[in-house]
């Protein structure tokens, strides 16, 4: 899977995807 | 809303009920960021629209090694515009919340 998961100290979690496609800036 | 290169969306459909919601958060424009960027994908995330400030949310993002501190407030200031638009919609749809 793509998916990671971060759990902050403070016990919030943040969970790490991929970019929705499309939503990137072109250089 | 600004371009602060770091954009914030919903990540459900917000019924305008529920106090927390999930938002996604992804860097679309790193050069406008101070520090070096490490692309790691979008960051999902809740947030409490009543009890939560999202300068706080991005500290602990730079505390997670999302971010560095220099850009802290940049990623703040992005969470801050979403959540008020979500909160200006809110009102505007009559909204309990």
């Amino acid at each position: 899977s793509a998916t990671a998961q971060v759990v902050h100290s403070a016990g919030r979690r943040f969970i790490v995807s991929p970019v929705p496609e499309g939503r990137l800036k072109e250089p | 809303a600004e371009d602060t290169g770091v954009r914030v969306e919903l990540n459900e459909e917000d019924d305008g009920k529920k106090s927390t919601i999930a938002l996604k958060l992804w860097v679309e424009d790193a050069k406008k960021l101070k520090g070096k960027y490490k692309d790691t994908g979008a960051i999902e995330f809740t947030f409490d629209l009543q009890n939560e400030v999202p300068e706080v949310v991005a500290q602990e993002m730079v505390e997670s090694g999302f971010f560095l501190e220099c850009d802290a407030k940049i990623v703040g200031k992005s969470i801050r515009d979403r959540v008020a638009l979500i909160k200006w919609r809110r009102v505007r749809t009559g909204s309990p919340n």
